[in-house]
């Protein structure tokens, strides 16, 4: 899987995925 | 608001109806932040609109290694401005709710 999951000491939890090309900005 | 790099939205659909939402941020532009940031993923989150506030939430991700320190501002400046855009809208929904 692409997703990447991290839990802060606090508890909260991220759930990192790709961001697809359409959406990042063209420099 | 303002453009800080750093884009924030919804993560599905908010009906005005729970105090939690889920939140992604990602980075639009790297050239506004000060530090690198750690990859070009999205970040999904859920956030709780009563008892959390948006510095909270960008402390945590600075901790968690997705940003350097000194962007602590900017990251929380991102979620405040979207989390105060979900919350006028939700003022203005509220009738049709009730």
């Amino acid at each position: 899987s692409s997703l990447t999951q991290v839990v802060h000491s606090a508890g909260r939890r991220f759930i990192v995925s790709p961001v697809p090309e359409s959406r990042l900005r063209e420099s | 608001a303002e453009d800080t790099g750093v884009r924030v939205e919804l993560a599905e659909e908010d009906h005005g109806r729970k105090s939690t939402i889920a939140l992604r941020l990602w980075v639009e532009d790297p050239k506004k932040l000060k530090g690198k940031p750690k990859d070009n993923g999205a970040i999904e989150f859920t956030f709780d609109l009563e008892r959390e506030t948006p510095d909270d939430v960008a402390q945590e991700m600075i901790e968690s290694g997705f940003f350097h320190e000194s962007d602590v501002k900017i990251v929380a400046k991102s979620i405040r401005d979207r989390v105060a855009l979900i919350q006028w809208r939700r003022e203005r929904i509220r009738p049709a709710l009730q």
